[in-house]
């Protein structure tokens, strides 16, 4: 089980947003910053395809399930990543 | 669920273990394997076929710990517990060999389970959004009563079809090509839309419906609804498949009930028997993928059904159709398709952003035409149609 109190800082969120496809890939050489909004909107994203609320945050759901075993495919890839359908 | 974009040309894949985890017997991961692809055989007609050796082999399977030569490495207990390749990428599946593996156990984690969820990418399925589905990507813990989700499985028969009764012949048919129908060219406002329990979208209009590809309309239609849904009448206000696989029809103040095409017992019933809060003669209805509830759709108002509440419809509702940003009152027709939910009005139709909560954003612009996307007349207008909404 995810430990409770869980506190995840917004760079371990962006390194896990990125590698499950929420952000682009962070290259850690060139400090690309990253802004509040991004990072909100990607927590976002996350949270809606979680099923959790969706309050752009990082509370303690979010970090739980972040914390929660997975599978390590992306879950935004591929021509699905921005709308499944063309239709 | 959501389709990556490739799959395996063939229905009979071969794979090997080439790798086996440390701490189980190999005999006992063979067997666990190979349930785990028996999965997604009780659903399709694909097979999959063990080989050892130095065969080449579709997937190939290893247990890994940290790098492992592929770029991907892995971090150890917990985390990451394995990944795969989807087709086009070899469709190959690496589990972490540092995660404590077991079977029928509540300790540890569930091979049986991850390999399942593994091998769907494997075969082209990427993650789902559903809780409950088996490709939903967090693992949840052992489940001694695991069974596929419907999402899953209308997942993997949009790759590779239905399971048949029949043996199928060598070498598949490719699909038939997409069609256009003079009818719903020139007039494409429709009844009604749903999704069928195996994952094929209907369409309604007047005695009759098409089957739809994901281009156009399925060669061999129109038919006579009647023909395939005995004692279901013409010009259906709404319908929509719930997950219990069960479809219901609404006419006037009555609804319907079938498994596939068969009457699921003693109907039509009244609309304020089986769906008490809802009014008669609606205009659309769907199950919404924004959080799997149904919505009634009548006029300038929509009701929100939730058949595990009492009462099943809150008395907030009626609310108004003008929350749903962006989406005109008086709709035709709704339903979800490939992770949206499609609103249809005349000649148009929207797709609803569920994350953002109104139409989305996408170029061409909504409302686009119904003939030209959903219908594959190629003579239809293609961009956004007109402002008059």
């Amino acid at each position: 089980a995810a430990p409770t109190d869980l506190v995840v800082s917004d760079t371990t969120a962006a390194n896990y947003l990125a590698q499950y496809g929420y952000l682009p890939p962070i290259n850690p050489e060139k400090g690309a910053f990253l802004s509040g909004d991004k990072l909100t909107a990607a927590i976002e994203e996350f949270q809606a395809f979680a099923g959790l609320n969706i309050t752009g945050e990082l509370n303690e759901e979010t970090a739980e399930l972040m914390a929660t075993p997975r599978c390590g495919v992306k879950d935004k890839v591929g021509p699905a990543a921005d709308g499944r359908s063309k239709r | 669920y959501a389709l990556q974009g490739s799959r395996w040309r063939t229905k009979n894949l071969t794979y090997k273990i080439s790798k086996y985890p440390t701490g189980l017997n190999k005999q006992e991961v063979e067997k666990e394997i190979a349930n785990a692809f028996s999965v997604w055989t009780g659903e399709t007609d694909l097979t999959f076929t063990r080989k050892t050796g130095h065969e080449n082999v579709h997937i190939d399977i290893r247990f890994e710990v940290g790098e492992h030569g592929d770029g991907d490495p892995f971090d150890g207990p917990g985390g990451t517990l394995a990944h795969a390749y989807f087709p086009v990428y070899g469709g190959d599946a690496h589990f972490d060999d540092s995660e404590r593996w077991t079977i029928r156990s509540y300790r540890g984690t569930n091979l049986f389970q991850v390999a399942a969820h593994e091998f769907g990418h494997s075969l082209g399925l990427s993650h789902s959004d559903v809780k409950s589905a088996l490709m939903a990507p967090f693992y949840r813990g052992y489940d001694p009563h695991f069974t596929l989700d419907q999402d899953d499985v209308s997942a993997i028969q949009a790759l590779y079809g239905t399971k048949t009764k029949s043996s199928v012949p060598r070498g598949s048919r490719p699909p038939p090509p997409a069609e256009q129908d003079p009818e719903l060219c020139k007039d494409p406002k429709i009844d009604a839309m749903f999704n069928t329990k195996d994952g094929e979208i209907i369409a309604f209009k007047g005695k009759h419906y098409w089957k739809l590809t994901d281009d156009g309309v399925a060669s061999g239609y129109p038919r006579r609804i009647s023909s395939t849904w005995k004692e279901l009448p013409s010009n259906i206000d709404a319908a929509f498949t719930y997950r219990n696989g069960k479809t219901y029809f609404f006419k006037g103040t009555q609804y319907w009930r079938y498994i596939n095409t068969t009457m699921d017992g003693d109907y039509p019933k009244e609309i304020s028997d089986g769906f008490t809060g809802i009014p008669d003669n609606i205009d659309a209805a769907t199950v919404w993928t924004g959080n799997g509830k149904i919505y009634f759709y009548k006029g300038t108002k929509f009701w929100r059904f939730d058949p595990a509440s009492k009462p099943p419809v809150r008395n907030s509702y009626p609310k108004l159709i003008q929350n749903w940003e962006g989406i005109p009152n008086h709709i035709n027709a709704a339903v979800p398709y490939k992770g949206y939910t499609y609103f249809f009005q005349d000649n148009a139709y929207y797709r609803f952003n569920d994350r953002l909560f109104k139409v989305d954003d996408a170029n061409p612009a909504f409302p686009r035409s119904t003939a030209y996307w959903w219908f594959g007349c190629k003579s239809a207008n293609k961009g956004t149609i007109g402002n008059d909404r």
